[in-house]
């Protein structure tokens, strides 16, 4: 049909059949407005914004001047050139041209989309291109839809850097007067309210509308929508950018694959292993670029419950379960032993060990 | 404290902007790998070794009548590191007949409940034991759809690790039926992925 669905006991996800894409999130154990369960709009995609100063964006002459040939027919922006050259690099996420839309990684085909039904838990596989899949889960017992994504290796065959993102949008209203607002962590502690465009100490002069408005996360951001009592949050696994561009909007920087230096001091891209594309000089190097794979955990709440969920959500997720192992035949007998012993003494024989 | 000094050492050492970052070149990044790996190697030793012991009853009252004929043995533990790529040979390894021992460490000060994945190469008709419920724990062996390296396992063990009590530990037996009594168990057999048809 239309619409694909998979729910544990608290909460429940709807896929778009025809685009493949998350499409809604309900809690199953939380009420909302008009006593409905909390349902929000929440779609996903990943995508990617070319950095700037990437030689493939031109022909390969601009190298010698790293400058964006974009840039040539934009009025510049107001610094000197000497920025305007600042290629992105290891130390910095620079976009290519401050207005670039990030180009999807699915491009226009259907995200693939295969099902498990479990009796414990529910899993989606989405294939969104032949270097990007996630597996999206739903497991009993929590309220958390489990985002693991794959991604790489990115290809650079074009000549362009990519600064990969997972974003969410969302139908939650997260901003006042057009400047969205979201939460960031710091250092897993306090959180910091984050408004696009603005500082709160000086009055800021936007030089780079998208990476200006990239924070640093370690364990999660989060937005708020405080007319419809909604807050959607995502927590990482490791640190990550974060940003909110746009109302409704959380995305979030999960790997990085560059071609040029940024001038900065390391003296190599980032990019990965060593080898060489033949027209490039040697100091763009090449390699088989990795794969990285990762979690975000997505977490709809009301918004007076909302911090205390991803409090107790972050210690579960940064303190978790350590499984050890021992195949060890003297272990198992002991523990088997053990269980049989126990068995036999609560008198319940059906639970005896086989 | 020699094991635990080397990976303070280790940790204190990739505190370093250019490790946290990543802006270093690529075989100074590669390094602080190899110093981190090896202090985690010799960490994960010693745990595997304390853990073990830490398992078995403190309280001699209670535990005495299960546990006087039960041989106290020096069990290790190992853990592992590419749990998260779904890589462990632990329970890889695992063949039909055989039994693994799965202790879940609960680092939180409450009790809690939470899903335990474990990574399987075959998918025998498995089942899961509480040794500390003394009952068989529902599981689901699903095919693993995130295969991110060549050693990732094909399937998924999934089971639910019931009230781990705080800063305590479970211990689950996993067993794999052998050929004769696969079709005895009400383990489930593995659930495959369906494709799901394009939107007509």
């Amino acid at each position: 049909g239309p619409h694909l669905t998979v729910s544990s006991d608290q909460v429940s996800v709807t896929f778009n059949s025809a685009t493949g894409l998350l499409e809604s999130i309900t809690r199953l154990d939380v009420t909302g407005a008009e006593g409905k369960p909390l349902t929000a709009q929440v779609s996903q995609d990943f995508a990617y914004y070319k950095s700037f100063g990437s030689p493939g964006i031109g022909n390969t002459a601009t190298l010698k001047d790293t400058r964006d040939p974009h840039l040539k027919n934009i009025q510049p922006l107001r610094d000197a050139d000497s920025v305007n050259n600042q290629p992105g690099g290891a130390y910095l996420m620079r976009s290519a041209t401050p207005e670039e839309v990030p180009t999807r990684l699915a491009a226009e085909k259907k995200v693939d989309l295969s099902v498990v039904r479990g009796r414990g838990l529910s899993e989606v596989h989405q294939q969104f291109s032949d270097y990007a899949s996630q597996v999206v889960r739903v497991r009993d017992g929590s309220p958390v839809v489990e985002l693991e994504w794959t991604v790489g290796p990115v290809p650079i065959n074009d000549g362009i850097g990519k600064e990969v993102i997972s974003k969410f949008t969302s139908n939650l209203r997260t901003g006042e007067k057009g400047r969205s607002k979201c939460f960031t962590d710091s250092n897993g502690r306090e959180f910091m309210e984050r408004v696009f465009n603005y500082r709160p100490t000086w009055d800021l002069e936007v030089y780079e509308p998208i990476a200006g408005n990239y924070y640093p996360l370690t364990a999660a951001m989060y937005i708020q929508d405080t007319t419809h009592d909604q807050q959607l949050a995502v927590l990482t696994d490791r640190s990550q950018g974060g940003a909110s561009l746009k109302s409704g909007e959380m995305e979030l920087l999960i790997h990085r694959r560059l071609v040029v230096d940024d001038n900065r001091g390391v003296e190599e891209a980032l990019n990965e292993t060593t080898g060489g594309m033949s027209h490039y000089p040697d100091w763009i190097r090449s390699g088989d670029g990795i794969t990285v794979t990762g979690k975000h955990y997505l977490l709809l709440s009301s918004v007076s419950d909302g911090l205390k969920e991803v409090r107790t959500l972050m210690d579960e997720l940064y303190l978790p379960l350590v499984p050890l192992f021992s195949a060890e035949p003297s272990t198992v007998k002991h523990f088997e032993a053990l269980a049989t012993t126990a068995a036999a003494a609560a008198g319940s024989a059906e639970n005896k060990v086989n | 404290d020699h094991v635990l000094f080397q990976l303070t050492a280790a940790v204190g050492l990739v505190n370093h902007h250019d490790a946290i970052t990543g802006t270093s070149k690529q075989h100074v990044a590669d390094d602080y790998v190899k110093i981190l790996a090896k202090a985690v190697t010799s960490a994960e030793a010693l745990i595997g070794k304390v853990y073990g012991t830490s398992l078995l009853p403190q309280d001699h009252t209670e535990s005495d009548k299960y546990t006087k004929d039960v041989p106290v043995l020096p069990t290790v533990f190992t853990m592992c590191r590419l749990y998260n790529e779904s890589v462990c040979t632990a329970t890889q390894s695992l063949q039909a007949g055989e039994t693994a021992v799965v202790a879940v460490y609960n680092p939180l000060p409450r009790a809690r409940t939470q899903q335990v994945t474990l990574p399987l190469n075959t998918h025998a008709r498995v089942s899961v034991f509480s040794v500390g419920e003394t009952a068989l724990v529902t599981s689901d062996l699903l095919a693993n759809q995130n295969q991110v390296s060549a050693e990732s396992a094909p399937y998924s063990l999934v089971f639910s690790a019931q009230n781990v009590p705080a800063l305590g530990s479970a211990v689950f037996l996993v067993r794999l039926a052998d050929k004769s009594t696969a079709s005895q168990t009400d383990a489930p057999a593995v659930l495959k992925a369906e494709k799901v048809p394009v939107e007509a």
